[in-house]
């Protein structure tokens, strides 16, 4: 350690070609012949990187893509507004998305409650979620699709005009992961499908 | 959205999300 | 001097919370818990990381941290019921509490908090309920639902005090007056043992780390050469050669990354001030302390810094 006047160190027998040496010196030839057969070589830490790109890509016909998707959208239950003249190329989508109920915590902090906990439904939370799918030319013949999250409403028309509170804070704390899932949803429709 | 191939039959979708202050890449990774 | 230095420290780690912790930007892996037990393996080690959140998309909500402890219990399970093999092989995340019911062990209780509750608060949380993370829980305005911000571990708490109390300077008392850490009663194995009987130990002193002892003639206590992590399962597993009953744990650790850091060791005449100076620069997990001629005396981990920080 290159801190002053400490004793603390790194054990060099638990250094990996260290230990391994130890470990070697100790066997007969016989039982290295068994370490060799039984794969114990180090976990390798290469970490194939991950290569991140936005949205889906695609070659197919722009049309047939936007076919894909809509037959997609329609197996999922979702329903989507007619498109306009001006914007043949986007999809205005709403999931009715009704897993079992949040409850309300009484105290947010018990994270990971028992299943067999009784969850009380909480009332007036909305329950369809908006979604954007648009397609855009990165060149030609080579197209993406694009998935924006568009904000809850409530399937009940009436609800949705109580207007929304804290509309400036409501994207400082929204959880992704239903938008998330249901992307995963879709992707994996087309990716069936096609 | 942020996507990968799917690899083993696993997908990843990602989405930055800014909380309060600070940007979080969520990562979501499920089965197909 | 060391107790007002401690005072101080106690009264920064007052004034921040869990947010200000956290970097301005960065990632969150989330598990959706009907992935497979072994293709979420792939997926923390290929990121690095050896915990992540769980989400149970069927109801919309979070479902606890996936931590080496599971993987542990899938090791405990398959050896209680070695004909299930294939169970092992096609269980999803959803089947780690069934596993937890089966082999007895009770449910890892996650604790979590508000992001912007005190971090005093966030480690009394962690300390009390002996968890090494805590996930940081906030409600989408909208939706009334959880949102799982981030998981605070105490290392990340511990290098976050460090950096920023510059009294760390003035902890000089040494361990040995300090009386922190576990100094009887440890459990140690030697290399020759069955990897096995330590991922046992693991469990049963519900510890995280096993200390390895070489092996002397006359049978006498011999110096610490190794340490076996719970963390070290998830290699076991991703060989795939968890059901070798005769693997010494010698053997099994020929599996750790050749990236391994190494095991900390200190002396019992170290103070908290070099230990959290180390800990500024180095992944350190725990430290051994042993005497000159490298015999075990005892353990200082994480919980026990955090707790004589917090609370004396």
């Amino acid at each position: 350690s290159n801190v002053a006047n400490s004793t603390i160190a790194i054990l060099p027998s638990s250094l990996p070609q260290l230990h391994r040496a130890y470990i070697m010196e100790h066997l007969t030839p016989e039982q290295q012949q068994v370490i060799q057969s039984k794969n114990l070589t180090p976990l390798s830490t290469k970490k194939s990187k991950t290569r991140w790109h936005f949205g889906i890509r695609s070659r197919s016909y722009p049309l047939d893509v936007m076919g894909e998707i809509y037959r997609a959208l329609q197996n999922l239950g979702a329903e989507w507004s007619k498109p306009s003249e001006e914007e043949l190329w986007t999809i205005r989508v709403r999931w009715k998305y009704s897993p079992a109920k949040p409850t309300v915590d009484a105290d947010l902090d018990d994270f990971h409650k028992p299943e067999e906990e009784e969850e009380e439904p909480v009332s007036n939370t909305p329950d369809m979620m908006k979604m954007q799918i648009q397609l855009f030319q990165l060149e030609p013949n080579n197209y993406l699709v694009d998935f924006k999250f568009g904000g809850w409403e409530f399937s009940n028309p009436e609800e949705n005009k109580a207007g929304v509170e804290g509309e400036d804070d409501e994207m400082s704390s929204f959880s992704a992961y239903p938008f998330l899932h249901m992307a995963t949803r879709l992707i994996m429709e087309l990716a069936v499908n096609s | 959205l942020a996507t990968t191939s799917i690899k083993h039959n696993t997908l990843a979708v990602a989405s930055i999300v800014r909380y309060k202050q600070k940007y979080s890449t969520q990562i979501l990774y499920a089965p197909l | 001097e060391q107790q007002a230095a401690l005072e101080s420290m106690r009264q920064f780690i007052k004034s921040k919370t869990s947010y200000d912790v956290l970097p301005v930007s960065y990632r969150l892996i989330v598990l959706d818990t009907s992935l497979l037990v072994k293709k979420s393996l792939n997926i923390l080690l290929q990121n690095n990381v050896v915990s992540a959140p769980l989400w149970n998309s069927t109801k919309s909500k979070f479902a606890g941290l996936l931590t080496s402890t599971d993987f542990i219990n899938v090791i405990q399970y398959y050896f209680q019921f070695p004909t299930k093999m294939d169970l092992v092989e096609s269980l999803t995340l959803d089947g780690l509490r069934d596993i937890e019911r089966a082999i007895g062990v009770a449910p890892m209780e996650t604790a979590s908090i508000h992001p912007f509750k005190s971090l005093y608060d966030a480690c009394l949380k962690m300390i009390s309920s002996k968890a090494r993370r805590i996930p940081l829980v906030d409600k989408d305005l909208k939706t009334q639902r959880e949102i799982v911000v981030s998981v605070l571990t105490q290392y990340r708490i511990l290098k976050f005090v460090s950096l920023n109390c510059k009294e760390i300077t003035r902890l000089n008392i040494p361990l040995k007056e300090l009386n922190i850490g576990t100094y009887e009663g440890l459990s140690t194995v030697s290399m020759s043992t069955p990897v096995m009987d330590v991922i046992h130990l693991l469990t049963s002193r519900n510890v995280s780390s096993v200390p390895i002892l070489s092996e002397t003639q006359d049978g006498s206590q011999g110096t610490l050469i190794n340490v076996y992590e719970g963390i070290d399962v998830l290699a076991l597993i991703k060989g795939g050669i968890y059901n070798d009953l005769s693997l010494s744990v010698g053997e099994a650790l020929l599996k750790r990354p050749e990236d391994f850091e190494g095991v900390f060791t200190c002396t019992l005449n170290d103070k908290l001030s070099t230990i959290l100076e180390i800990i500024k620069k180095n992944r350190v997990h725990r430290l051994f302390v042993v005497d000159d001629q490298g015999f075990l005396k005892g353990v200082v981990t994480l919980s026990d810094i955090l707790q004589y920080i917090l609370l004396g």
